[in-house]
């Protein structure tokens, strides 16, 4: 699990029984109490946010969640109890059960936005792999006596130290250009191996941009996870687009299915455009379902794909 | 691509929840994605504190209530980025 906090944004990722929702009443009586900050609220004490996003893919075993996670239409009447005008989507099949929930307020626009944002590069590209590959799955399982080089300073740790091999093992920090070679942009990471198993890592790419993984290796529920919010076609000036990334996180993990969503807010771009068409240049998979969302000032596209037999 | 250096740059680090974590129990990958943009980026109206104001052990209090722990956290010149026990 994850959380990035930023100047007026967070995003907070958990994985496992977690009960994300239940921050928010004290994430807003901190914030109100800590930072002074005066929230919009509507006549009924709705948050009047400038954007709140919220989506989950099916869970494996949804009876095991704990409260108002076990299913969507409780998390989104509680998360209608926080927002004010919130929409609830469920994109992909529901016969499958493993389709994709979203969540998404209308965005706020009696906040006046600077100029420059209007041209935000804002985009979100997220992938959520199952039935990994057994030998890739492997690299991720650490076992209990795993030895590793014996952490050398006061501030390292085993947990941080496997992570960290993890990391270099699977090449997962060279999912981006960043070499010193072809960026001068900064990269800063911070990985961790479970015992027995599993990995977490977080990647930041100058200074603003992070990509997350999380990877359940398990057999009979292997799952890794991939969320970026990198513009890549700008960061890398045109030298790779998301099919670069997505290759590289395919080759990392094979998985048997995988879904994939983006979002932006210029479907116009290039990113936006090559990803249309993404599952062409994917001959291993299939296409099960492809679905584009116009969400108000966002573009959801939705993919889920599977490997041919 | 990383270099080892990034091992010894945390600015948090809980030794203790990392030495004494165990994920045999782990079984549900899929995960719970919150996303709060509270004012437009480039924000041009409120200034004064921000989020990243917000203490340490404020965030462990708030996570909390999630069932997680914070493992370790870096910063950088525009975000704080926590990785977390679950």
């Amino acid at each position: 699990s994850s959380l990035f906090v930023f100047d007026y944004k967070l995003t907070l990722k958990t994985c496992g029984t977690t009960t994300t929702l239940f921050c928010l009443d004290k994430l807003f009586q901190t914030i109100e109490q800590e930072l002074s900050w005066n929230l919009h609220k509507t006549p009924d004490g709705k948050y009047k946010l400038f954007k709140v996003f919220y989506s989950r893919r099916c869970f494996l075993f949804p009876c095991k969640q704990a409260a108002i996670h076990q299913n969507w239409a409780d998390e989104v009447d509680y998360l209608n109890r926080f927002f004010d005008n919130g929409k609830s989507y469920s994109v992909g099949r529901n016969d499958k059960s493993n389709h994709w929930n979203l969540y998404v307020t209308e965005t706020d626009h009696s906040v006046p936005q600077a100029k420059e944002c209007i041209e935000d590069d804002d985009e979100t590209f997220e992938v959520l792999m199952t039935e990994l590959d057994p030998d890739c799955a492997n690299k991720f399982v650490c076992g209990p006596d795993t030895s590793t080089s014996a952490p050398a300073e006061p501030n390292e740790d085993k947990g941080h130290n496997l992570g960290y091999e993890m990391t270099k093992k699977t090449k997962l920090d060279e999912i981006y250009l960043n070499s010193s070679q072809d960026s001068n942009l900064s990269f800063h990471h911070d990985a961790f191996a479970f015992t027995p198993c599993g990995y977490s890592s977080n990647m930041v790419l100058d200074e603003k941009y992070y990509y997350t993984l999380h990877v359940t290796p398990e057999k009979g529920w292997s799952y890794a996870s991939f969320e970026s919010n990198i513009p890549v076609f700008d960061i890398s000036q045109g030298k790779q687009d998301n099919l670069n990334v997505l290759l590289h996180i395919l080759n990392v993990f094979q998985p048997r299915e995988f879904s994939m969503t983006f979002f932006t807010k210029n479907f116009k771009s290039k990113s936006f455009q090559k990803i249309l068409t993404i599952n062409e240049s994917l001959p291993e998979y299939t296409k099960l379902d492809k679905i584009i969302y116009d969400l108000d000032d966002y573009h959801l596209f939705y993919m889920k794909l599977q490997k041919k037999i | 691509t990383v270099t080892i250096k990034e091992l010894t740059n945390h600015s948090y680090i809980d030794h203790e929840l990392s030495a004494s974590l165990d994920s045999t129990d782990a079984f549900e990958g899929p995960e719970k994605l919150l996303e709060i943009w509270f004012f437009p980026p480039n924000n041009a109206v409120s200034a004064g504190k921000t989020l990243r104001d917000i203490a340490m052990d404020r965030w462990i209090e708030i996570l909390k209530l999630v069932k997680c722990e914070v493992l370790s956290m870096k910063k950088t010149k525009e975000l704080d980025a926590f990785l977390l026990s679950e």
